[in-house]
């Protein structure tokens, strides 16, 4: 994340690959699934024995004694729709929820985020010397409505994507955010909006980040669990 | 520090399954399979052994899957060892210990049964220690040509069977990535320490992790992209350590060579991204600042490292590179497009596809579709029994539940319970925008963060 600041947030989560090194991110929407980003996993039907999720810590690389952190491998990745970008990562067992690990809520079908609400990015990507890349870090960001970005976009924004106004002071997810949760404050609740997607360049000041919305996904998401 | 796994080939999930009426069950023993492979080595008669890892209980085998009338099957309960000697159509220095089925001399003439004295007498007749078995090539005098036998020809009493060394039978392409042949030892001649053992060296390389780099038993292999394939000692004092393998002298071809996207993990991307997704300029592959590392062009000739270019020489999750920042050592170049990977549509659908009844039948990655009547490999939640009027008829893609996303199956695949189908919307086809009616909603359970509700600070 960069020009955030070290956070908590506990559904997002570290996916490690089979040298246990972090390349994407994650958000925990039920005890044993995790949403993330097809960008992020080489095939739908990739082999992910020896891949595994990390929560439960603030740290990238947690010494060997971090007491809530919780370590567990992936058994299974379901692609979303063509068009989502989403993918389903099924857990080798549920997560265990506590202070450092909590499930984020999914929004209602087809639900709009209105515009303005403030958001929040969070991972343990890049943060191009903006903070310190060793911790979770968390940035805040506003919604932009889908008018004004489709103009900024000259037209070309998809109804399955969602916009957050640029800052001047250059904040944005980067590489090794992927994958991890755009959560915005409704009601009382954590909700996730939108999925981190690659960009051609991170935390742009002149152009609005796009993100996967993930209320026009939350049918397919529930089937996966259901099936 | 050697372990007698060594002498065994392991064959997982594996039963040997003999017909032979004349031979008595064979006995069931406790041990660890380190114990049956001690006891198995030490037998004459025992050539294999089954592993009950459950029960710890081991089965030693007078034959092989090349005897007559053995067949392979499959059993989730057994691992299977057999004795490598019996299994390697390939020697190792002169071939003494082999015991392989080859019965033909590098001529072609077929060989003359060792039991037998004519049309050749001779003095090395079989016996329970010199391996001597029906007419199969041997090496009972360390003939340093390798294995030999007599002939059938009265004219040409013995020949060699021209079996190959080990390190020349299977070659390696590159940096021996593929490589699955059967050397098992280093270019200094020291045993290889096995894959699935953690002694003497401790290691991360455990087969069940990287089921794709084909770790098998203690042969030398290429997990981590070194130059060379290689593997860990059964020496103590020398953990690891390159074997000598034959280069292959024609280059395989790559596969999956992409230039405006990448494909699965990227190894076949050969395109001129250079700058990392937060800005920052690649360094040169042939360079060593600032970052040192061994990715050079001319030990990774098979990997095109030209330029700055994102690359992807180890099989990381994507191309990536070494980052001309002293601070930011390798960054993933995942704002490379994924070339896509789904079938072409063959047809379309109007709304969400709950009126399509087309017969296409195959998901949008190919696979087959599985009848709605069935019940393997997925018990569905919806058939035809429940849905008697959405027109489930065989495995053609349907929309009964009327799923936003349009038509799909149950597959054929075990790991993919269901899936989308290879049809899109018809153009023209108008699904109310979901930014039309944006309403407010209420929401109650998770999402709580504790101290976010005391609106505390940071």
């Amino acid at each position: 994340i960069v020009g955030g600041q070290p956070g908590n947030s506990p559904w997002t989560v570290s996916i490690r690959n089979r040298a246990s090194v972090h390349f994407c991110g994650g958000s925990l929407v039920n005890e044993q699934w995790v949403i993330s980003t097809r960008q992020c996993f080489s095939s739908c039907d990739a082999n992910l024995t020896g891949y595994k999720v990390q929560l439960g810590t603030l740290f990238k690389d947690p010494s060997p004694g971090d007491p809530d952190e919780q370590t567990i491998p992936i058994t299974r990745i379901v692609c979303g729709p063509s068009e989502s970008q989403l993918v389903m990562l099924k857990l080798a067992r549920p997560a265990s929820l506590n202070r450092r690990v909590a499930l984020i809520c999914l929004p209602p079908e087809r639900y709009v985020v209105p515009m303005g609400t403030i958001c929040e990015i969070a991972g343990w990507g890049e943060t191009r010397g903006t903070a310190d890349s060793s911790v979770l870090n968390v940035a805040r960001l506003p919604v932009l409505s889908h008018s004004e970005c489709n103009k900024a976009l000259h037209g070309r924004l998809k109804e399955s994507e969602l916009c957050t106004a640029p800052l001047r002071a250059g904040v944005g997810a980067c590489e090794g955010d992927y994958g991890g949760p755009l959560a915005c404050l409704t009601a009382d609740c954590w909700v996730l909006e939108g999925v981190i997607t690659p960009s051609r360049v991170c935390a742009r000041t002149d152009q609005p980040a796009l993100f996967i919305r993930v209320s026009l996904y939350v049918d397919w998401i529930h089937k996966v669990m259901k099936m | 520090h050697r372990s007698p796994l060594n002498d065994f080939q392991r064959l997982r999930a594996t039963e040997l399954l003999a017909a032979p009426a004349d031979l008595p069950p064979p006995l069931l023993e406790r041990g660890s399979a380190e114990q049956c492979a001690q006891r198995c080595a030490t037998s004459l008669a025992c050539r294999a052994f089954h592993h009950d890892r459950q029960s710890q209980l081991c089965q030693l085998l007078p034959w092989t899957q090349h005897s007559p009338h053995v067949q392979l099957q499959k059993n989730i309960h057994y691992d299977l060892y057999q004795k490598k000697d019996y299994l390697r159509d390939c020697i190792v220095a002169d071939g003494t210990n082999y015991r392989g089925t080859r019965a033909t001399t590098e001529k072609g003439l077929r060989c003359q049964q060792w039991q037998a004295t004519t049309p050749h007498d001779h003095r090395f007749l079989p016996s329970p220690h010199n391996g001597l078995e029906g007419n199969y090539c041997r090496n009972p005098d360390r003939d340093k040509r390798g294995p030999w036998c007599y002939t059938v020809d009265a004219n040409i009493r013995h020949q060699s069977c021209g079996i190959k060394k080990c390190e020349d039978a299977i070659c390696m392409t590159c940096n021996g990535e593929e490589y699955r042949g059967t050397v098992d030892r280093t270019e200094s001649g020291i045993e290889c320490q096995r894959w699935d053992l953690q002694h003497p060296h401790k290691h991360p390389y455990h087969p069940d992790k990287y089921p794709d780099k084909g770790l098998d038993d203690n042969y030398c292999r290429n997990p981590d992209s070194s130059e060379r394939p290689w593997c860990y000692t059964t020496d103590p004092r020398r953990e690891r350590e390159y074997c000598r393998i034959r280069l292959c002298k024609k280059r395989s071809r790559p596969l999956n060579i992409t230039t405006s996207c990448f494909r699965g993990k990227g190894e076949g991307y050969r395109g001129r991204v250079n700058v990392t997704v937060s800005g920052i300029p690649c360094q040169r592959w042939d360079t060593q600042t600032p970052h040192r590392h061994h990715f050079t062009p001319e030990k990774y000739p098979c990997k095109d490292l030209q330029e700055n270019y994102c690359r992807n020489p180890d099989g990381s999750e994507a191309p990536w590179c070494f980052t001309t920042h002293p601070t930011i050592r390798v960054a993933f170049c995942f704002h490379i497009r994924r070339c896509p990977d789904e079938l072409g549509a063959q047809e379309c659908y109007h709304g969400h596809g709950e009126r399509y009844h087309g017969h296409i039948s195959k998901t949008r990655k190919g696979i087959t579709c599985q009848p709605w009547a069935a019940q393997a490999p997925h018990v569905p939640q919806i058939s035809p029994a429940t849905h008697p009027e959405a027109h489930l008829e065989e495995n053609y893609c349907r929309n009964p539940d009327n799923d936003s996303h349009g038509p799909w199956c149950y597959t054929m695949d075990p790991r993919t319970p269901f899936d989308y189908c290879a049809i899109k919307p018809c153009s023209g086809s108008v699904v109310p925008s979901i930014l039309e009616n944006a309403d407010a909603v209420v929401f109650e359970q998770c999402g709580r963060r504790d101290e976010r509700l005391q609106l505390k600070g940071r």
